[in-house]
């Protein structure tokens, strides 16, 4: 845990020139080593996904889509679960905090849901949460 | 393994 703590602040950090990539490597491989951990670093990161510093949010945004694209089927399930997908909703939805969520952050978050609905068919609810933020006009085009 | 229809999920959020 400390160590997943210590690596989304390093890769999310504010200091950061760019996105650090060292860091992003480091919190998937530790995924792919403990996929146990997959339910903790998905906690991490929807935090670091609702700050209000944008850049820190992109970042969380870089990593999760890291980590989908390298982590195993653990953390896919894990992200598939409402518990993760109405961390994101929130972000978006102007019921909750869409209203304050920068709008690159917005368009950030639909957009991965958008890709995920099709690179993980088995993970149903991801479709399923876009497509009611479909019918509730929250994704417009 | 996740067994679906019995993880310890929330329901889902109307936007």
């Amino acid at each position: 845990t400390t160590s997943l703590e210590a690596l989304i602040q390093r890769a999310t950090s504010v200091s950061n020139q760019g996105p650090d990539t060292a860091a992003i490597d480091a919190f998937c491989g530790l995924i792919n080593r403990e996929p146990e951990c997959a339910q903790t670093a998905a906690k991490f990161i929807t935090a670091k996904v609702h700050s209000l510093q944008e850049w820190e949010a992109l970042q969380a945004l870089l990593v999760l889509e890291t980590c989908m694209k390298r982590c195993g089927s653990v953390f896919h399930a894990e992200v598939g679960k409402f518990r993760f997908l109405n961390e994101l909703i929130k972000l978006v939805s102007p019921k909750y905090l869409g209203a304050h969520t920068p709008e690159p952050v917005r368009r950030r978050v639909l957009e991965l849901m958008y890709t995920w609905t099709i690179q993980y068919p088995r993970e149903s609810k991801i479709k399923e949460a876009y497509e009611m933020l479909k019918k509730q006009g929250v994704v417009k085009e | 393994p996740v067994i679906r229809g019995f993880s310890d999920d929330e329901p889902l959020v109307v936007a």
